[in-house]
């Protein structure tokens, strides 16, 4: 473990806790895309399925606990807790799960890395992951208005999966280990999709100002 | 050993 794979967990680690912070202290989801949060349920889901069975470090095992949990408690408390649910942006997000579900799953099934149940569901894991974000940069860009927890929120997702590039980069050159190119592209979209959000954020922080979308 | 399997990351 490196310290770019370490800052990039911890970086994922925080982003989420900033969610739940907002969820559960402010007990507001206002801002927050539930198709986005219902996707990353879905990542985890299919990619620790190894859970069990591939034990790496107590570490690995206990952040995989972490993310599972966390995805799908998210995906509770915006759909059934009584008062968290009443402040989620039902009408502006409109995103379609579907959309980006099957393809990824489809692509998976055709380009993966070897053709078992647990490496096409890893390799499906990573796809969605790449495209989790856009119904949640839909919301935003509809949103306008977004508070600081939901400008964080987002940040540090992208910033999680940046660092994670770097780490592969720092792995090439130091260990015998490399990741395969599927993970390299998904990793890179994942991070250019963001990019324009990035690019905005760093502005209104530059300029101490309210972070705010063009339409 | 080289390559990216087992999968050790997150």
């Amino acid at each position: 473990m490196n310290i770019f794979r370490l800052a990039g967990d911890m970086t994922h680690l925080f982003s989420v806790l900033v969610l739940l912070l907002k969820i559960h202290t402010i007990k507001s989801c206002a801002g927050i895309s539930l198709k986005t949060q219902e996707l990353y349920a879905i990542v985890f889901a299919t990619r620790y399925l190894d859970i069990f069975t591939n034990h790496i470090s107590p570490y690995n095992t206990i952040m995989k606990l972490i993310f599972l949990g966390s995805s799908f408690s998210i995906v509770w408390y915006m759909r059934y807790h009584k008062i968290v649910r009443r402040s989620y942006d039902k009408d502006q997000d409109t995103f379609r799960h579907y959309i980006l579900i099957l393809p990824c799953l489809i692509l998976a099934l055709l380009i993966n890395e070897k053709f078992t149940f647990k490496e096409v569901m890893w390799t499906f894991s990573l796809y969605l992951e790449a495209v989790a974000i856009l119904p949640q940069l839909v919301l935003l860009q509809r949103t306008r208005n977004i508070d600081n927890l939901t400008g964080q929120y987002v940040f540090l997702l992208g910033a999680y999966r940046a660092l994670y590039i770097v780490n592969w980069i720092y792995r090439y050159f130091t260990e015998d280990h490399f990741v395969h190119w599927i993970t390299w592209v998904c990793g890179l979209v994942q991070t250019l999709l963001c990019a324009d959000f990035f690019y905005y954020y760093f502005q209104s922080w530059k300029n101490n100002m309210k972070l705010q979308l063009p339409a | 050993k080289g390559g990216s399997e087992p999968h050790d990351e997150l």
